[in-house]
């Protein structure tokens, strides 16, 4: 049965996609089975992942309005994740569900066909608390929040984390945090470990011990449709990310 | 009569918002009357400027549904520019404005009433290119875009320039690209080279000369509810804003 990790945080910018792309790599090295879910109309976690959004005839925009199985929308990649594509025509499906009724549960219907066959689901959020992301925290058994040690990214936490508590409250009970991720992070500046530091003392284990460290290779692997162990397995960034692979499926064995 | 700017940019993260606050406080420096009203229910550019989001009666919320008039939610700061705030309320506007005629003018319409008081009027926009980006884009004359040179922030900029000339077509035909301003640059880096470069080719004269070096100075700044020339005006950070203004008000003398 497959773990359902939605990477979420309304803040933009901190590192959802990075995250998404890297972590399902990592896992996919580490013999499990590993769908990716971009529900971002950016379609970022899917060029990342070297899939074209646009000559992709079932994405998950298809998935939403349940006019294809989940299954048509599925796409190998070289890094031997498999990958749900979006591209900009996801966009309407926010407007053309306004009215249905079980909006939220569009997404959770559609993944209940295949949870046999994978070994984690990762779906990459939007920056926003829209009804996508709703879609995407309804149909998980857990959120992992990456977080930029800055200001603005902490002061999202509280809206994010009231969030997460209603939609166990009114859609899914068992929702939880699964863990908080430090990324882009620079142990030079004050801020970031000021930041840093509360975030330990506010959330405790849910903070991951793997910190993601700025390193541009990061940045530089999707302009090659890669992740970064298929760019560059040596770099800080590519490391890090199998760190944190490592402590997600140590975390999956002490349950 | 004032210009009226939106600060956009569907990429998460770029440094909209902290590029409307040191622009309004770099502005406001030369002399201009500038007001800076928040759109993004993250309320970034209110807590940015030292303003307590939750203890305004009218924000930006009441501004958009037309339930008070601007005037009433216009907050003086210390930066000496004004600032219509906002909050999560603003999310609630989403819904509730949907099946409302000529919901992409409400904020056109609410500026009219002050256009004469200020020289410029900027607004700081989400991550998205939802309804409320919408009604900025309407009600302004102009698009600055905050980029950041790497590959996802590039992959961005074809759905912004064509749902600018979306907007321009169908709802506001003076609408054009003001600037693109390359935000937290390193220069040591050939991504950031590479890509620069791209937008030098491709946008020709809109691309500011000014360039936003990657900064610490800058995000600390919000942590104290304070643009970067009020917490260190010797930084680099604040010093890219200054010569940033001073671009944009040569620009406006040259028309
Ligand atoms: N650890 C890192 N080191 C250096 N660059 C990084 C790192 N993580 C992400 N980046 C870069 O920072 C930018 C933002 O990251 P990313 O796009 O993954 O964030 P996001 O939260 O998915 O953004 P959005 O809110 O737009 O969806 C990207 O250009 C990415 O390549
Ligand atoms: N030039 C810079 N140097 C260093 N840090 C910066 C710079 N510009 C912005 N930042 C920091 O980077 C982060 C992202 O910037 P900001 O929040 O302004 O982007 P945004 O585009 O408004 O994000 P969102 O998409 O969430 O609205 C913030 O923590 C900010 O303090
Ligand atoms: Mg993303
Ligand atoms: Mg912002």
């Amino acid at each position: 049965m497959a773990k359902v990790l939605s990477i979420t945080n309304q803040k933009g910018g901190v590192g959802k996609t990075t995250t998404a792309i890297n972590m399902a790599a990592s896992l996919s090295r580490m013999k499990q089975k590993i769908l990716l879910i971009d529900i971002d109309p950016q379609g970022n976690a899917s060029a990342g992942s070297g899939v074209d959004r646009d000559s992709q005839e079932v994405t998950a925009y298809e998935v939403l309005m349940h006019a294809a199985p989940i299954q048509e929308a599925i796409v190998a990649t070289n890094a031997s994740y498999d990958v749900v594509a979006s591209n900009r025509e996801l966009s309407g499906a926010l407007i053309e569900l306004v009215d249905e009724e079980h909006r939220e549960f569009r997404l959770r219907v559609a993944l209940q066909t295949l949870r046999e066959e994978y070994d984690f689901v990762l779906i990459d959020c939007p920056p926003s608390l829209d009804l996508l992301t709703v879609n995407a925290l309804v149909a998980s058994d857990a959120v992992v929040i990456p977080m930029q040690c800055e200001y603005f990214a902490l002061e999202g936490l509280t809206e994010l984390v009231n969030t997460i508590r209603k939609i166990r409250a009114a859609f899914n009970p068992d929702l939880n945090i699964e863990g908080l991720l430090r990324t882009m992070f620079d142990s030079r500046n004050s801020l970031s470990r000021e930041v840093s530091s509360q975030l330990e003392e506010y959330f405790g284990d849910k903070v991951y011990h793997t910190i993601i460290p700025r390193n541009i290779r990061l940045a530089e692997a999707p302009s090659y449709g890669k992740p970064v162990l298929e760019y560059d397995k040596r770099s800080k960034g590519a490391r890090a990310y199998l760190a944190l692979a490592g402590e997600v499926m140590g975390r999956e064995s002490n349950k």
